[in-house]
């Protein structure tokens, strides 16, 4: 998981 | 991956190949807003700067994440280059006036001052989340300006409301399944921009039903 932000996603 | 954000994925691809299909068979790009299109532009080259310092084979989503993006990135230089070079001369400059100064510069303001990090990075993706919400008002406001209700503009539109409103229920399901939380500004941001989709449905049905031409508030 990153920072808090859905950065897995477009 | 679950299959509401599948779906909305595929559904978005859709919508690109909808929209470059009516492009090239139709050799113009008559009620197509290039102002959207640079958003969108603006949007995924801000947006996908990861791409840069990923290694596309980390994992399974990783790999199907960058394909995407290159996917979006690729598709949406060469619906530009179509708008603004080969079928230059279809396109409906007169009508397409919306001003995407003062978006891009909201965008900016907002994502300055809600970020998730105070890093060039974070600033970069809450900027293309907050640009990307308000990114089809364009589009919006041009088949508005021309009345079309009925060409494959409009279903344009349609695949990618059903993307966003797919996108909402891939994050209810990820709220209980993964427990994810403080996710305010994607979901904030996406929920604002289904609500305008929503909002054109509402008067799209509505025009239809009357038979008259499209009119936003």
């Amino acid at each position: 998981a990153s920072s808090g932000g859905i950065k897995d996603e477009l | 991956m679950n299959i509401f954000r599948l779906g909305g994925d595929m559904l978005h691809v859709v919508s690109i190949f909808l929209l470059l299909l009516k492009i090239q068979t139709s050799h113009s790009c008559a009620g197509l807003s290039l102002k959207t299109q640079i958003l969108y532009m603006v949007v995924f080259s801000t947006r996908y700067l990861d791409l840069f310092f990923t290694k596309p084979w980390h994992s399974a989503l990783t790999f199907y994440n960058t394909i995407m993006k290159i996917l979006f990135l690729s598709s949406s230089a060469y619906t530009i280059y179509l708008m603004q070079k080969r079928y230059k001369h279809t396109y409906d400059k007169v009508h397409d006036t919306f001003r995407i100064q003062y978006l891009i510069a909201a965008a900016a303001v907002l994502a300055l001052i809600f970020h998730l990090r105070l890093t060039v990075f974070e600033i970069l993706w809450a900027f293309s989340v907050f640009l990307e919400s308000v990114a089809i008002l364009p589009q919006l406001f041009l088949l508005q300006e021309t009345g079309e209700v009925e060409n494959i503009t409009s279903h344009y539109i349609f695949c990618l409301g059903g993307y966003r409103t797919l996108y909402i229920f891939n994050w209810v399901w990820r709220y209980f399944t993964e427990h994810r939380r403080n996710q305010w500004l994607a979901w904030g941001c996406g929920t604002v921009q289904t609500l305008i989709y929503a909002d054109f449905f509402y008067y799209y049905i509505l025009s239809r039903k009357q038979g008259k031409k499209l009119r936003l508030p």
